[in-house]
């Protein structure tokens, strides 16, 4: 009964990563057992937690490639609940070398099924691309959440990232599903924050959380400490949204 | 006698289009004339320079399958001197098709040994990632310029991409060079950004250039107008800041 959320847009610098870690800590502060997975070959996510990647001992490379199960490359991280499989620089050539290889759309799938410890949540951090490591993410997960920095160019990537997830849904998991946009950065001073949110809001309606996430520099500050923002500030605005934001999706969850 | 200059992160949302649309506009404002190769499939840098993405007879996926010539894909903007060779969506699919095609990495190469109108500089914008389109614009060119965000995960992605550059440069295209890394989005307030310039300072030296772009809301609301920050408020800081930037790329090439 896990729900597998991958978070992913093929924008750049629309808080991916940040939403990842920040959102599976507030939910292991609600007591649930929370996996990340870092499938981005930058392993912003492992660092941003604190974990040295030059010492990783297995990566999600090694899993993917099918040289090691999942139950063996999950690692603990300093928050109580929170695990992760940690990424390293040589996935960066997973794409040339599974050209030519048999179903490779589904080897984090089949990974993910081995499984034996029981999570409620599953988080995948995906690259800003649309190539296989995204594709791999949005097969094996059950949905899709979107985090949205509200800027004029990061709505035009909305269409493209809608159109793809379609097309997965059609071919290759009929499961897919969107469960939710989250308007990351926004900026009172900025007018664009307003006009991109209003557009969001009225194309996509209550797919949209209510929460929004402000643009908050402590939570810019976090990563450079090896923490997220719940551990580096609990007070501040960063933190309170997304706590905020955790509520909403386990309520989302109790409703279905 | 023609500088080519690819404009390339892995690291998403640095600044790469934003470096692009106003660099490029402020050297045409120099009267230079100059050429912007939009080779990401998000098309931002089309976008942003008003160009409507759905009316486009020919893009640079035309160009790059070898379907047309280059000299007759390139557009005229808005901006005297400034040119662009536009991208739509369908350049998403190129990395599949390219899959098993001789010397793929050098398509772009050879089409612009094909151009008949010299142009001063030559600007590629790049997509968030080292893939097939990165990689053909790192082997047509003859500088790198790196924007680079002053946050933390973005001096991460730096070792990745200088060892990215460096393999390229042995392998495929031995006049790669570094021009310069760029700061961007640098806030006074946020004390990282300071860090973060230190850092990059100390370890790239004169390779970094004096001018730093701030953070200006200005830049985030001109795209939206379809414009360069130069056309939407030529008083602001942001367009100041890409203004002195385009001097000191213009002086270090007289000074060669
Ligand atoms: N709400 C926020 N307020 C201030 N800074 C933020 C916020 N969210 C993210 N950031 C900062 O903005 C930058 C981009 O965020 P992040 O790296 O999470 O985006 P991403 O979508 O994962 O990027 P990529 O596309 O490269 O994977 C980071 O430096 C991060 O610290
Ligand atoms: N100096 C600046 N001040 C304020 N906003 C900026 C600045 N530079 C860029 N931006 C905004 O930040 C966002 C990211 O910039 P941009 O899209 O140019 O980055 P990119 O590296 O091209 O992203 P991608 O990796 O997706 O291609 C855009 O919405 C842009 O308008
Ligand atoms: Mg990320
Ligand atoms: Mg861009």
């Amino acid at each position: 009964n896990t729900n597998i959320i991958a978070i992913a847009n093929q924008k750049g610098g629309v808080g991916k990563t940040t939403t990842v870690i920040n959102l599976a800590t507030a939910m292991a502060a609600c007591n649930k057992k929370v996996l990340i997975i870092d499938s981005d070959p930058q392993g912003n996510a492992s660092t941003g937690l604190g974990l040295d990647k030059t010492v990783l001992k297995n990566s999600f490379y090694d899993l993917i490639r099918g040289d090691i199960s999942i139950n063996e490359v999950i690692v603990k991280t300093q928050i109580p609940n929170l695990f992760i499989i940690p990424t390293s620089m040589d996935l960066a050539v997973v794409e040339q070398e599974f050209v030519n290889i048999e179903k490779r759309e589904e080897r984090l799938k089949k990974e993910i099924e081995k499984l034996n410890t029981p999570f409620d949540y599953i988080l995948i951090d995906c690259p800003p691309s649309l190539g296989l490591l995204t594709l791999n993410a949005l097969v094996a997960c059950k949905n899709l959440l979107v985090p949205l920095q509200v800027e004029f160019y990061a709505l035009e990537g909305l269409t493209q990232l809608m159109e793809t997830v379609n097309q997965i849904k059609n071919n290759y998991n009929n499961l897919l599903t969107l469960q939710g946009i989250v308007l990351t950065m926004y900026d009172k001073r900025n007018k664009i924050s307003e006009l991109v949110a209003c557009d969001v809001k009225n194309f996509f309606k209550e797919k949209v959380y209510k929460t929004i996430i402000p643009r908050n520099v402590k939570i810019s500050e976090a990563p450079s400490h090896g923490m997220p923002i719940l551990m580096y500030d609990i007070s501040c605005s960063g933190s309170q949204a997304y706590a905020s934001l955790a509520a909403e999706i386990i309520n989302q969850e109790n409703k279905l």
